[in-house]
């Protein structure tokens, strides 16, 4: 396959880090090599995997402004085949740091490249805006996955994404795709839920996934354990619902 | 009393935006003149106060970057003494028009300067990062209010960012004083909430706000409406929360 996908929306508290850790897992558990990058600042992805961010000596901060060679940060996780370059709370100058570096927008891309074709799936989790570190990642990805809350700022945001996103794919990666909108943290109880899920499949038709995954605490529980959900709570409304996402991953990833 | 406070949290998703506007709100009800101002690209404090970015032909970003004076941008909301000074989507490339001014911190505290005895209480909402628009916010502020999830990442993250706030606080502003962490979508019935709240208050001590402000789809229901929870549901649970934090925010105001 040798796909990457971002984790991506700048409206923040949307799911970007518990889907990166989980649809890794999910597809590190059906025999995929995984690796998760992890560019945000208050490195989630590195946290909710076990990794204590302070006892990393080297991350992604290195890779992208000191040229260090991105196998030289991989760490192994607790799920078998899946792997991870870690974050620290210094890559939150980065976007100063590379200012002056000429196409500081391709960084990312360029340091996947020597590794690209070790993995079936590269994912990135991507901090909450769209600056610098966002933008790298969206030059780098083959496909995007959104995921959003169904409330109304949300969904606001949303048109505003879709926008940026295709301005970006314009200026740096024509062949970008949207893979998909992951409606997250569904509550269907909720008529602002019930009423938000029906504008997001009218205005964005087939880009929304057909999985949604539902509120489940077993997801938020899961990283102060340093689990997953396949490892946590396999048989939760959330360990189903993020079974039934990699398989659409899967299939969807097929067609970038 | 002219007061600044900021409210801030890299992690997103918290409940900034909402505490801001409700806050406003409820010390604009009990007679003290107050301004919003948005910094958060995604605009979503002038979203929730039924004002449309795309129609706004001046916002902070022309403060920011092209010296236009605040006073020009501020326009009223349907809340008596709330008034707003809107944000817009082009905030986003802040930073990197900002990057070669020098004093670079503290363009919101100069802007803020000729108006700040025009108002009671300038409350500021900001982006989900610690980038210099945050630090600018940091940099003009009395006293910060910080909204926490009761969740492991939210924790975390909290540590990180009392370090960061101290570090610019030295720089930048020594008077900044937390006014308070505030606890937002309290839910009883998990036991990650009570252990996170247990934790929260071991750790934090009198820095935490007394006011919990429970989980009440009608706090994220009200944006959808343009209206602030005092005006859309003033009995709910939210609405009960956001009375009592307006008199804890105004007796905490007082020491700073
Ligand atoms: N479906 C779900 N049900 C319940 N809790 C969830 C669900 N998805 C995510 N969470 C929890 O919600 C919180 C926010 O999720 P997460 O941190 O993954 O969002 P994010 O978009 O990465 O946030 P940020 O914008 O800060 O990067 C976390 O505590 C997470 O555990
Ligand atoms: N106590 C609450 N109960 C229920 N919903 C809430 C509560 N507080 C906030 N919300 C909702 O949760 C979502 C996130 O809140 P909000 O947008 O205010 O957070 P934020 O920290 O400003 O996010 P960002 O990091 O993107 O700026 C919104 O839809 C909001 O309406
Ligand atoms: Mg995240
Ligand atoms: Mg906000």
């Amino acid at each position: 396959m040798n796909k990457v996908l971002s984790f991506v929306n700048q409206k923040g508290g949307t799911g970007k880090t518990t889907a990166t850790i989980n649809v890794g897992a999910g597809l590190a558990l059906k025999g995929y090599k995984v690796l998760v990058i992890d560019i945000e600042p208050q490195s989630n992805a590195t946290l909710s995997l076990a990794i204590e961010p302070s006892e990393i000596k080297k991350s992604m901060y290195d890779v992208l402004i000191d040229n260090v060679h991105i196998s030289d940060i991989i760490v192994p996780t607790s799920t078998e085949n899946l792997s991870l370059a870690p974050a620290k709370i210094d890559l939150s100058n980065s976007s100063v740091n590379l200012a002056d570096v000429s196409h500081n927008q391709m960084v990312l891309k360029e340091a996947i490249s020597p590794i690209k074709n070790d993995y079936d799936f590269i994912l990135v989790d991507c901090p909450p805006s769209l600056d610098l570190l966002s933008v790298n990642a969206l030059a780098a990805s083959d496909g995007i996955i959104i995921p959003v809350l169904c409330d109304y700022l949300s969904l606001e945001g949303l048109k505003q994404l879709i926008d940026s996103i295709n301005r970006i794919k314009e200026k740096f990666n024509p062949d970008l795709r949207i893979l998909g909108i992951l409606p997250n943290m569904v509550d269907y109880r909720r008529n602002l839920t019930n009423d938000s899920l029906s504008l997001i499949r009218k205005n964005f038709k087939d880009k929304v996934l057909k999985t949604e995954v539902r509120v489940c605490v077993s997801l938020a529980e899961a990283p102060s354990y340093g689990k997953t959900i396949f490892s946590y709570a396999p048989a939760s409304t959330g360990g189903e619902a993020y079974k039934k996402l990699v398989k659409e991953v899967i299939k969807r990833s097929k067609k970038l």
